[in-house]
C-alpha cells in the first residue's frame, strides 16, 4: 500500500477503489476523497503513509460525530420497552436471543414478546432462543395484531414486575407501505401501554448490504422513532461500510455488531476497531 | 488525419456521429457511477465499461433524422451509447437455459439451495415446490438445516400449506438428510426433491465441506444460489465460493419487490457464468417469476 512514493492520482485511485469495497458508497466516497484531496493542497499531507493515516482518521471522525449513547436498560417508570425492526433475513430474532441472554445475565428481568404472528415458525425460532436465554416469552394467538402483542407484553411486564421488554417485529422492506405503517401502529400502541415506550428501537442491518441500506434507514426512521443500529454478520467477509454513509447522511449510530449465531456472538459496537477492520 | 476528419464531416452532413474518446468521456463516467450505486462489484464494473466502451467505440450512430411527418428528430451520440450499455446488461444477463435444468430419463431433478444467512433459501425451496406442482409435478423437500433454530419447523409448515411431503429425521446430518431424502424422492415417484441447507459464510470451512460432501452423495442437477437483491459488493467473493466450492448452476435473486436495484445479478453473472433463474417478488409462496433480463437490465442501469 505504501509503495508509491508520492501523493498522485494512482493513490487516490487506490483509496476509492478500498472504500467503493467497503460498501461506503460512492457519495460517502467521493466526499471523503474530496476531504484528502484539500488537505494534500493545503500542504497537510506529507506522503502516502501521512494520507492513510489521515483517511482512517476522517473516516473515524464520521461516526465519532454521532455519538455513541448506550442502548436504554433502564428508565425511570416501569419497563424499558426495546423495540427490534428491520428488513426480512436481517438478523432481528437472532439478535434479540442474544440480547435476552446478555440483559438477563446482567440481572435484568426480561421479558421478550413475539410479535412477529406472520412468518412460519417465527414465534417457534424466537422460543428455543428464550430458552436458551432462560428467559420468558410472551406470545399471542397465531395471526394476531402485533400491535396487541406489543401491548399485552407491556401490560404483563408492569404487572408482573418485568424491568426489561423487548419486541420482536415481522421483518418487511422499507417500500411496503401497510406494513411500515404496521410497524408504526406497534409503536403508538406500545407508547399508550406506557407513555416513552418504545425507549430504544434497534434497527438491524446485515452487514453484506450495499447501498439499498441507506433507503432502509431513512424510511424506517420515518416510520418509528430509530434510536440505534444493530450491525449483524460482521464475522463474515463484508465490511459493512454503509454504515459510514448512514452516520454520515442520517446520523443514526452503530450501537451493537453481531459476530456470529451463537448467543454470545453480541458486541458493543467499537468505532476504532471498526475502521481498523474496514482498511485491512 | 485527414480521411478521419473528412469522414466524420461527411457523416455530420448525413445526420450520422461516430461515438469517439470524447464523446463517451463524460457517459462513461455516468454509467459508471450508476453502476456502483446499483451495488455492482467495482471489478466487474471496470469489466463491463471496457468491454462496452471497446464495443462503442468507432460504432457510427444516427444523431438526426426524419420522422414520418418529416420533422428533424435528433438522438445524442450518449443516448445511442446508453441504449449500447442496455443492450450488452441484458445479453449478458440473459440465461442460455432459463428455469429448472431438468434430469433426462428416470429418476428425480435434485436442486439444492444453497447462500448466505437469511437470504431467502427456505422460502425460495417452498415458492419452487409450490411453482412445480400447480405444474402437475410431484415433489418433494427435504430439511437439511439442522442448525438454526426451528428451520425445519419452517420448512414443515411450508409443506403443510402446499401439501407437499417434507423428508427430515431428528438428529441425522445433512449428508445423510439429503442422501436418503433422495432415495425416499426415488421410491415414492417424486419428479422434484428440493434440498434446503443452512445459511452458511464461505469462511467456514466446515459448512463449505458439508456442500461438498452432499454433492459427493448425490448428483446434483441445479446447484441454486439464493441472493438477496440488496446485496453490496460482497456478492463476488461469496458467488466466487459457492462456485468453485460446489458450482453454481444458476441464481434465485429475492426481495425484488423492494428497492434495492439488484447489481449482484450482473456480479455474480461476469464471474461464475450463472444467470439468474427465478426472481423473488415478496414473501407469498406465489411470489415466483421466471427471470427477466430485460427488466433487471434497466433497474441496475438506473
Ligand atoms: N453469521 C451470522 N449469522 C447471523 C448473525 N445474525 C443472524 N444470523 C443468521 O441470519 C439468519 C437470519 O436471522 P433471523 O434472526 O432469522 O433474521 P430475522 O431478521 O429475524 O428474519 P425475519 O424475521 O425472517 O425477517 C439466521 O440464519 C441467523 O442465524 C450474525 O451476526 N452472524
Ligand atoms: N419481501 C420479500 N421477502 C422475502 C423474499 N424471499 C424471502 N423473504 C423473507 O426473507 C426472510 C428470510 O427468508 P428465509 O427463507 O428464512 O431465508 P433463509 O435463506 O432460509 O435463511 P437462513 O436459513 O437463516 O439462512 C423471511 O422473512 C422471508 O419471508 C422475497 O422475495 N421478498
Ligand atoms: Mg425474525
Ligand atoms: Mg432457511
Amino acid at each position: 500500500l505504501f509503495a508509491g512514493k508520492q501523493i498522485d492520482e494512482s493513490l487516490y485511485e487506490e483509496i476509492e477503489e478500498v472504500l467503493l469495497r467497503a460498501d461506503l458508497g460512492v457519495k460517502t466516497t467521493h466526499e471523503l476523497l474530496q476531504s484528502l484531496k484539500d488537505a494534500s493542497s493545503r500542504k497537510e499531507l506529507a506522503n502516502p503513509a501521512h494520507v492513510w493515516k489521515t483517511l482512517r482518521e476522517k473516516t473515524q471522525q464520521l461516526l465519532d460525530k454521532v455519538g455513541q449513547a448506550p442502548v436504554v436498560t433502564r428508565v425511570a417508570q416501569g419497563p424499558a420497552v426495546i423495540m427490534v425492526v428491520g428488513v426480512n433475513g436481517s438478523g432481528k430474532t437472532t439478535s434479540i436471543g442474544k440480547l435476552a441472554h446478555r440483559y438477563s445475565k446482567e440481572g435484568h428481568k426480561v421479558l421478550v414478546a413475539a410479535a412477529d404472528t406472520f412468518r412460519a415458525a417465527a414465534v417457534d425460532q424466537l422460543e428455543v432462543w428464550c430458552q436458551r436465554a432462560d428467559v420468558p416469552i410472551h406470545r399471542g394467538k397465531e395471526n394476531a395484531d402485533p400491535a396487541s402483542v406489543c401491548f399485552a407484553a407491556i401490560e404483563r411486564a408492569k404487572a408482573e414486575g418485568f424491568d426489561l421488554v423487548i419486541l420482536d417485529t415481522a421483518g418487511r422492506l422499507h417500500t411496503n407501505q401497510g406494513l411500515m405503517e404496521e410497524l408504526s401502529k406497534c409503536a403508538r400502541v406500545s407508547a399508550k401501554a406506557l407513555p416513552g415506550a418504545p425507549h430504544e428501537t434497534l434497527l438491524v442491518l446485515d452487514a453484506t448490504m450495499g447501498q439499498n441500506a441507506v433507503k432502509q434507514a431513512e424510511l424506517f426512521r420515518e416510520s418509528v422513532p430509530v434510536t440505534g443500529i444493530v450491525l449483524t454478520k460482521l464475522d463474515g467477509t463484508a465490511k459493512g461500510g454503509v454504515v459510514l454513509a448512514i452516520a454520515s447522511g442520517i446520523g443514526l449510530p452503530v450501537k451493537l455488531i453481531g459476530v456470529g449465531e451463537k448467543m454470545s456472538d453480541l458486541r458493543d459496537f467499537d468505532a476504532a476497531l471498526f475502521v481498523e477492520e474496514l482498511f485491512d | 488525419t485527414i480521411t478521419k476528419g473528412f469522414r466524420s464531416a461527411r457523416h455530420r452532413l448525413q445526420g450520422y456521429r461516430e461515438l469517439d474518446e470524447e464523446t463517451l468521456e463524460e457517459v462513461l463516467g455516468d454509467i459508471r457511477t450508476s453502476l456502483l450505486e446499483a451495488d455492482v462489484e467495482v471489478g466487474v464494473v471496470k469489466q463491463f465499461i471496457a468491454t462496452v466502451k471497446t464495443k462503442a467505440l468507432g460504432e457510427v450512430v444516427r444523431v438526426r433524422a426524419e420522422d414520418a411527418q418529416g420533422k428533424t428528430v435528433r438522438v445524442k451520440p450518449q443516448d445511442h451509447f446508453v441504449k449500447i450499455c442496455h443492450d450488452e446488461l441484458v445479453a449478458l444477463m440473459e440465461p442460455d437455459e432459463p428455469g429448472l435444468r431438468w434430469k433426462q430419463g428416470k429418476g428425480p431433478t435434485v436442486t439444492m439451495m444453497v447462500g448466505l444467512q437469511g437470504s431467502g433459501k427456505t422460502t425460495s425451496a417452498g415458492k419452487l415446490a409450490n411453482l412445480f406442482k400447480s405444474q402437475g409435478k410431484k415433489v418433494m423437500l427435504v430439511a437439511a438445516d439442522v442448525y438454526r433454530p426451528a428451520a425445519i419447523e419452517q420448512l414443515k409448515v411450508l409443506g403443510q400449506r402446499l401439501d407437499v411431503p417434507v423428508f427430515s429425521v431428528p438428529g441425522m446430518q445433512p449428508p445423510d438428510l439429503c442422501e436418503q431424502g433422495y432415495q425416499q424422492a426415488v421410491n415414492t415417484g417424486c419428479d422434484l426433491v428440493i434440498f434446503d441447507t443452512a445459511g452458511r459464510l464461505t469462511i467456514d470451512q466446515a459448512l463449505m465441506d458439508e456442500l461438498g460432501e452432499i454433492r459427493r452423495r448425490v448428483h446434483l442437477d441445479n446447484t441454486l444460489l439464493v441472493v438477496d437483491a440488496m446485496i453490496g459488493q460482497d456478492s463476488v467473493t461469496t458467488a466466487k465460493s459457492f462456485h468453485d466450492k460446489v458450482g453454481i448452476d444458476g441464481v434465485i435473486l429475492t426481495k425484488l419487490d423492494g428497492d434495492a436495484r439488484g447489481g449482484a445479478a450482473l456480479s455474480v453473472k461476469m464471474v461464475t457464468g450463472a444467470s439468474v433463474k427465478f426472481a423473488g417478488m415478496g414473501e407469498g409462496l406465489d411470489k415466483l417469476e421466471p427471470f427477466r433480463a430485460e427488466g433487471l437490465a434497466s433497474r441496475i442501469l438506473g
